[in-house]
């Protein structure tokens, strides 16, 4: 959705590189596996398209001669550091094995929880939310939230199946989402450009 | 806590 609308407009204000940046540390760190265990072909594609398409949003929006001019450099100015250090050491102290790639795994489940965070600080300082920006993170929320269906599917219908670093920091994602759904769905009711409150 | 290894979940 956000790659549509910034190759179709050509225009990138109201997006936060800093998330794009984070999501491409996540996707990266994440999906180390492509390199030495299958999953399934959708499993495989999906980990591409994330890592893909991440990477070729920020390249619009630090490159493209157009699109680079249309970016809010001055309101995003998120510190991401604080969000990177302390899930770098949350992976190093808390994981199931002390091994590079399991800690960058899960590393990237902490980071993933915050990582929407300069992006909704974004929407807050833009006065009039672009509607598709609006629906992308609507639609990036949703696809998290939806996970909790999934998990308790899983763990209802799989013996055996758990993994609390995920579900937790999973519902504490979900949860940073709450007041955005909040006022997505009040502006979608009265039919209004959406604007989160200062 | 033990847990699954397969990481099946993107």
């Amino acid at each position: 959705v956000l790659l549509l609308k910034i190759h179709a407009t050509k225009n990138c204000s109201g997006v936060s590189l800093k998330t794009q940046e984070l999501y491409a540390i996540v996707f990266v760190t994440r999906y180390l596996d492509l390199l030495f265990s299958f999953i399934s072909l959708y499993n495989t594609i999906m980990k591409l398209i994330f890592i893909g398409s991440s990477a070729c949003i920020i390249w619009y929006i630090r490159f493209h001669r157009v699109v680079s001019q249309t970016y809010d450099r001055e309101q995003d100015t998120f510190r991401v550091i604080f969000l990177i250090l302390p899930c770098l050491l949350l992976g190093i102290f808390i994981n199931h094995e002390f091994t590079i790639t399991e800690i960058l795994w899960t590393f990237s489940i902490y980071l993933e929880a915050v990582a929407i965070l300069p992006q909704l600080v974004l929407l807050q300082r833009t006065k009039n939310v672009d509607t598709l920006t609006g629906n992308y993170v609507f639609l990036l929320g949703g696809y998290r939230a939806l996970y909790l269906l999934n998990w308790i599917y899983r763990f209802l219908t799989e013996p055996g199946y758990r993994q609390w670093i995920v579900w937790i920091s999973g519902t504490i994602q979900t949860a940073i989402y709450c007041d955005f759904f909040y006022y997505y769905f009040q502006s979608w009711r009265r039919n209004e450009k959406l604007s989160l409150p200062s | 806590f033990r847990e699954e290894k397969e990481k099946d979940e993107l």
